[in-house]
């Protein structure tokens, strides 16, 4: 069975959708298929994957209502990843999905009957919305762990202590295996004290929770998603695609030591 | 009656936050008095204004459930602003407002009876979550007018269709009379390519609705919230600062002719 890893964070803008395409991509070159689950109505990992919106239906609010993954499934421009995109009317879930009998449930009870017969597959990735909401609730009870990028700005450092105690809760509540992968740190600028600041009050608080691999604000990192394509496809010797190169072989190594 | 502005955008950290603050502050220092709104249970508008955490309830989810404003308001570190905190039980509000009787009106039957008595307000601006669930609809039936901070980058760019078309549904079921205050470009940097085609595209797209003042990226703008005061405090000649006195003034020109 894959490991299934939720890419979560509230705060907004932090980086969640480019670790989710990067990491799943330099873990697709290392020899490891990925599926990539956006779960988030805007749809930015589809688009960054370069799936048009004519192929995205029925999309993960299809898998939600039942459709089978295979049904879901879509090729990327990445060998060895491939996705369940997003489409719009998946805003709608929030609202519908607490209305189902195990609201928490539904994606886990969704998944767990495809990746029963999936021998390929290494990792699920499930690129979360920025919201505390039943669409990430699902993720996180359907996750084995739980990896949050961490923007090094000060506002994302306030919020990383509601992400990390709705773990907590969902764990308690509804997935006793769930875990927190790690904190990555993401568009951090090494001249700018306020970046260094954070890095070092998040390794002083959390320690060896705090992936060693920072991601560098790179502007071709934020350029590869107009061309729908990963940084490391986009410009592979760039710094930004560098990091998640790494972070994917350092994910690797923490996985065998747990 | 105070014009009552939403700040809303579902992408992100694309500056809804920084923008509700900073021009919030420069209208009050223009001396037209605001009251500031946190409708995002992230809370980052309270850290912002230095609002302590012990001091933020009632706050916006006690308004909603008919505290009277009197009692949520609170001084800011500006002089002419006051705030309404946001609290983290702000996060069940979207599941509980959607089981009301007239789900979309909460918030714009809670502000109606305390703005009518209200003589010295010049504006509401209410700084909304980085989605379009029903705290940020609620935002948009209470509203006058909806600013869109867009942030210079291509999946920002993407999601700019979403919130104008979340507008324009708003307009026609629950509030006739909201329209479109305008699009500001935030985070934009001059030396970087990926800015300058965003500001082309929508300024080709979209006209005149495009606000002609530019926020650029300014580490001085992200250092503000660690000190609990607005960037017009923290260091009013950078970049950032004088930016967002201009954007009050084109703010306030734009409402005359409107
Ligand atoms: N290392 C980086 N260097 C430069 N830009 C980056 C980097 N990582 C992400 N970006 C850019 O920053 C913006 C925010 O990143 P992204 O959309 O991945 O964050 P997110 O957390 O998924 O956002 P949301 O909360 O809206 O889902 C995007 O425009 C992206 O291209
Ligand atoms: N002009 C700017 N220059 C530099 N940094 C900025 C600027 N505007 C905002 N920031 C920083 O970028 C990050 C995102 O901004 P902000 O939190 O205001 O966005 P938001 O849209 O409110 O995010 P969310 O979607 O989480 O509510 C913050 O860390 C903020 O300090
Ligand atoms: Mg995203
Ligand atoms: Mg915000």
């Amino acid at each position: 069975r894959p490991r299934i890893i939720a890419v979560a964070n509230q705060k907004g803008g932090v980086g969640k959708t480019t670790t989710a395409i990067n990491l799943g991509t330099a873990l697709a070159a290392a020899g490891r298929p990925v599926l990539l689950l956006d779960l988030d109505p805007q749809g930015n990992a589809s688009t960054g994957l370069g799936i048009p919106l004519a192929e995205r239906a029925p999309g993960s609010y299809g898998l939600l209502q039942g459709a089978p993954l295979a049904t879901a499934r879509r090729q990327t421009t990445v060998p060895g990843l491939s996705a369940v995109p997003a489409t719009r009317d998946l805003a709608g879930a929030e609202i519908e999905l607490s209305q189902a009998p195990r609201p928490q449930h539904c994606l886990r009870e969704a998944l767990a009957p495809a990746l029963a017969d999936e021998s390929t597959l290494s990792h699920v990735l499930i690129d979360c919305p920025p919201s505390l909401g039943m669409l990430t609730v699902n993720a996180l009870v359907a996750a084995d762990s739980v990896l949050v990028p961490l923007q090094c700005e000060f506002l994302a450092l306030e919020g990383l202590s509601q992400v990390l105690s709705i773990v907590e809760r969902v764990r308690t509540a509804f997935n006793p295996a769930l875990h927190v992968q790690g904190i990555v740190l993401t568009m951090y600028d090494k001249r700018n004290n306020l970046s260094v600041q954070v890095r070092d009050d998040v390794r002083t608080h959390l320690g060896d929770a705090v992936y060693e691999t920072i991601i560098p604000r790179n502007v071709r990192v934020s350029e590869a998603p107009s061309y729908g394509v990963p940084v490391l496809l986009h410009d592979f010797r760039c710094p930004g695609a560098q990091a998640y190169a790494h972070l994917a072989g350092e994910l690797l190594r923490r996985e065998r030591i747990q």
